[in-house]
C-alpha cells in the first residue's frame, strides 16, 4: 500500500506540468 | 400606492487601477457583497434593480420608523464589513483586487417619494422623480464614504434621533431639476470598531503522523503553480484518483472552502484549513471532514521561473 500510494502521489505532481503549459 | 420608501446601499472604493485579470476578482467580490446585502434585508424591502455596485430596494406605504430603518443600516453595514474582514484574513488571491477589497466602504441612500412600478415582459422597473432624487444623492460632496443619508422627505417632520454614542448629524441641501433637498448625514465607520471576525480554525498536526511525502519542480513562476495547485476548480485535472470536484461554498478560494471530491471509490468532503503567503514560499492546507486527514502543500520560489511543490500528507 505505502508504495503504490507514493507512486499515486508522484503521478500526480507529474500530471501538473501539462496545466502549466496551458 | 404610489408612495415608498427607497433606500439604496452602495458599493465604492475599488481600484481604478485593476488590471484585466483581477477585475474579474473585483466582479465576484462585488457580486458577495450585493448578494449578502439583498440577505440582510429584514424589513421587507423588494429589489427593483442592481445597478452596477448598488442595489435599489424600495418599499411601498408609510416610511418605517427612524430606528428601524437605522436597525436595517446597521445591519447591512456590519455584515458588509465582517464579510471583507474575513476574506481579508482567509484569501489565498493576492491580486490588486483582492489585497485592496479590505478597503471597500458602503453607503446608504434613505429617500421617502413618490414613484411607481412598471413592467415590461418579466421585468419591473421604478419610474418617478424621487426614483431620480435618490439616485442623484448618490452624488454628493460628503467626503468621506461610509455614511448613511437620510432626506428631509423620510423624515416626515420626526426629529432626528442619536441611536448610538457616536452618531452625530450634518445637515446639508442637493440642489436638483426638481428644486432643493434637504438631508442629512451621519457617518458609519464607527461601527467596524463593533465588527469582530471569527477566529479562524488552528491547524492540529500534534495528533497526526506523516504518512506520505512527495516532491516535484515546475519551470514556472511560483504564482502560476500556486493558481494550479491551490484551486480546488483544476484538482481533478491532476490529481490521481479523483473524478471531480464540486466547489460548495465559495467562488473566490480562502480558508474554510469546501468542496466534494468524487474518488474512484466514493466522495469525500474537503476544506481549507490554513493558508500562508510570501513572496518566496506558500503553504496550504487541506483536512477532511473527519478531521483525520490533513494534506500539507509547501510550494517554494527557487527562481523567478522555478518553483517546488512539497506535498505532505498526515493521518491520525
Amino acid at each position: 500500500g505505502q508504495k503504490k500510494m507514493e507512486a499515486t502521489l508522484k503521478k500526480s505532481l507529474e500530471n501538473i506540468i501539462p496545466l502549466l503549459e496551458k | 400606492e404610489t408612495k415608498g420608501l427607497l433606500f439604496i446601499p452602495d458599493i465604492s472604493g475599488f481600484s481604478r487601477f485593476v488590471t484585466e485579470s483581477e477585475i474579474n476578482h473585483s466582479r465576484m467580490i462585488i457580486q458577495e457583497l450585493l448578494e449578502l446585502l439583498i440577505n440582510a434585508n429584514q424589513i421587507g424591502l423588494e429589489v427593483s434593480e442592481i445597478e452596477g455596485d448598488a442595489i435599489l430596494f424600495y418599499k411601498f406605504g408609510e416610511p418605517p420608523q427612524l430606528k428601524e430603518l437605522y436597525k436595517q443600516v446597521e445591519k447591512m453595514f456590519c455584515q458588509f464589513h465582517k464579510n471583507l474582514m474575513a476574506y481579508d484574513r482567509r484569501k489565498y488571491c493576492q491580486c490588486k483586487a483582492c489585497i485592496s477589497a479590505a478597503n471597500l466602504s458602503l453607503k446608504v441612500i434613505t429617500h421617502y417619494g413618490e414613484f411607481t412600478e412598471y413592467h415590461v415582459k418579466n421585468f419591473s422597473k421604478l419610474i418617478g422623480k424621487d426614483v431620480i432624487v435618490a439616485h442623484q444623492l448618490l452624488k454628493n460632496d460628503i467626503a468621506q464614504h461610509e455614511y448613511w443619508l437620510v432626506t428631509k422627505d423620510l423624515l416626515h417632520n420626526h426629529p432626528l434621533a442619536d441611536f448610538t454614542g457616536w452618531m452625530n448629524w450634518n445637515d446639508s441641501i442637493k440642489q436638483t431639476e426638481s428644486g432643493d433637498i434637504h438631508f442629512h448625514y451621519t457617518q458609519l465607520s464607527e461601527l467596524k470598531n463593533e465588527i469582530h471576525d471569527d477566529p479562524l480554525p488552528p491547524l492540529n498536526l500534534s495528533d497526526k503522523r506523516k504518512i506520505l511525502s512527495a516532491s516535484s519542480l515546475y519551470e514556472t513562476d511560483i504564482i502560476t503553480l500556486f493558481h494550479i495547485a491551490g484551486a480546488f476548480e483544476y484538482r481533478h485535472l491532476w490529481w490521481e484518483g479523483v473524478e471531480k470536484v464540486e466547489e460548495i461554498n465559495h467562488s473566490l478560494p480562502r480558508v474554510g472552502m469546501q468542496s466534494i471530491w468524487t474518488l474512484n471509490n466514493g466522495k469525500m468532503l474537503y476544506y481549507s484549513s490554513s493558508y500562508s503567503y510570501t513572496d518566496d514560499k506558500v503553504e496550504f492546507t487541506e483536512t477532511d471532514e473527519k478531521g483525520d486527514q490533513v494534506t500539507y502543500f509547501t510550494l517554494v520560489k527557487i527562481a523567478d521561473n522555478k518553483a517546488k511543490l512539497i506535498i505532505d500528507v498526515y493521518k491520525t
